[in-house]
């Protein structure tokens, strides 16, 4: 059966640069695979299309003033090593609903791709700022069946990710998972250790902070591509091969406010 | 006449130390002040009222089933120089609209609350890291005629504010100018000196990172409150003098994102 993942977590704590590197380690493990942005920035999927940014499906219906009539080859690109992405785009700013788009670019990609549903692994990359029902749309439209949370060690992205667990809590989802990805604050990786234990899901990585990350990144690839040999490409496709692996289901309960602050404030 | 404004800017950027120093240095003055946390952490009053977290509007109503019958004193809380404060809280984590919860929280004010007519400054503190209808509510109910948006010199928050700028730019809404929160990043104050004249708006501060701030936040007082001779707090006074000046009605352009990406690279 067909992977259904998400991955969640605070703006700028490194979901896309985490999603793409997995997507591409899947798709050299000769994985089919599909991302799909649903983060306003839309930049999922820039590393694995040599810098190119696509268009968004939000911008696609906009312009032709409704979802009929769109062709797959408008709003789905194939990536390194053939992975498929697609960008949902943001809301109107100011008076738009992110979840409304998200719809919109589930069903039409539904629709027109066959992709969604013969991919082996299918990645949602989600903010996880605010924790509504517009972001939960990906797991309320049953098109996700595990999420993965990203975090470092300090308060904010902490609270963001206990804050995710409450609305997985709420919309029964398991989370496979706690995945650290590094800012080198003081004891990151016992604190994030601590914060999946109390969970009761495993930390499946801790992504180093590393300047091949960002180097990889100015030039418009994923690590995968750009860096191969490197380290950092090993822990992304030992992430994958993780990702991949069967786990019970265990839907998250969330933590108190007051053991987040104490255990991040080592 | 009421001044009626609202602080934005991404998540963990400095909004609610801004918005609450603010507040209790507009107290100081002898201004009558509300301020209402739109944030989910509801966490922007805090330190004006000892280091105690009040119930949320949106608590109260869940608890008792609907908006009908809560009283005052149940949802405004008076703290540091009688500064009334509220907080809206969040939506049912992934089910709820974070704007759904500021709608109600706005009607039921309106309906048991003189402060929120009788104040002569009327603040919103709201996240901006989603720039959706549900955080342009304050604005669309007509409850904000000019906002600030907090930044630092860093690409995120300032990414963040230019969206932010696009949200105003489509409601018609004036920004009265842009407030620099240090991280310490590289050429900081240019930068976002830079960010505010390309927008043709003031820079109106550029806030210092300090340990006093973070030490007064952990012993649950402004700075006002807990070192008040302190250089910072003499900063947070002359921003509240600058935010009660009148300014030009300006509205925001957005900038291009490449344009943000050169000046953050610096
Ligand atoms: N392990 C890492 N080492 C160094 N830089 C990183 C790492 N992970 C992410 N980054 C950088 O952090 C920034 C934010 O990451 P991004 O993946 O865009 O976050 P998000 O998708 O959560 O908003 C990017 O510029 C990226 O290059
Ligand atoms: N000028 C400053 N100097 C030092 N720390 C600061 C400063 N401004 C904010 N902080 C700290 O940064 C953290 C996030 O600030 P906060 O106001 O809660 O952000 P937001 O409301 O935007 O999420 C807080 O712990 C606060 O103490
Ligand atoms: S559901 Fe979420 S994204 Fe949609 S308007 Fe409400 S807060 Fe914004
Ligand atoms: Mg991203
Ligand atoms: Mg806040």
């Amino acid at each position: 059966t067909q992977k259904q993942i998400a991955i969640y977590g605070k703006g700028g704590i490194g979901k896309s640069s985490t999603a793409s590197n997995v997507a591409a380690a899947l798709g050299e493990a000769g994985k089919k695979v599909m991302l799909i942005g649903c983060d306003p920035k839309s930049d999922s999927s820039i590393t694995l299309l040599g810098g190119r940014r696509i268009p968004t499906i939000m911008d696609v219906v906009r312009r032709l003033g409704n979802p009929d009539g769109v062709r797959e080859d408008e709003i789905v690109f194939e990536g390194f090593r053939g992975v498929k992405c697609a960008e949902v785009g943001g809301p109107e700013p100011g008076v738009g609903c992110a979840g409304r788009g998200i719809i919109i670019a589930i069903q039409l990609l539904q629709k027109v791709s066959p992709s969604i549903r013969e991919a082996d692994v299918l990645m949602f990359d989600v903010p996880g700022d605010i924790v509504c029902g517009g972001f939960a749309v990906p797991i309320t439209k049953k098109m996700v069946r595990e999420t993965y949370i990203i975090t470092s060690g300090e308060y904010m992205p902490v609270y963001a990710a206990n804050n995710i667990c409450r609305g997985l809590n709420t919309l029964k989802t398991p989370l496979g998972g706690i995945i650290c990805n590094e800012r080198e604050a003081a004891n990151e990786r016992e604190i994030v250790g601590r914060f999946a234990e109390a969970l009761g899901v495993p930390l499946l990585a801790c992504i180093p902070r590393s300047p091949i990350v960002q180097q990889c990144e100015r030039e418009g690839k994923s690590v995968l591509e750009a860096a191969p040999s490197s380290d950092i490409a090993d822990v992304y496709r030992q992430l994958a091969a993780k990702v991949l692996t069967e786990k019970d289901n265990k839907v998250p309960e969330a933590l108190d406010d007051g053991y987040l602050r104490d255990l991040t404030r080592q």
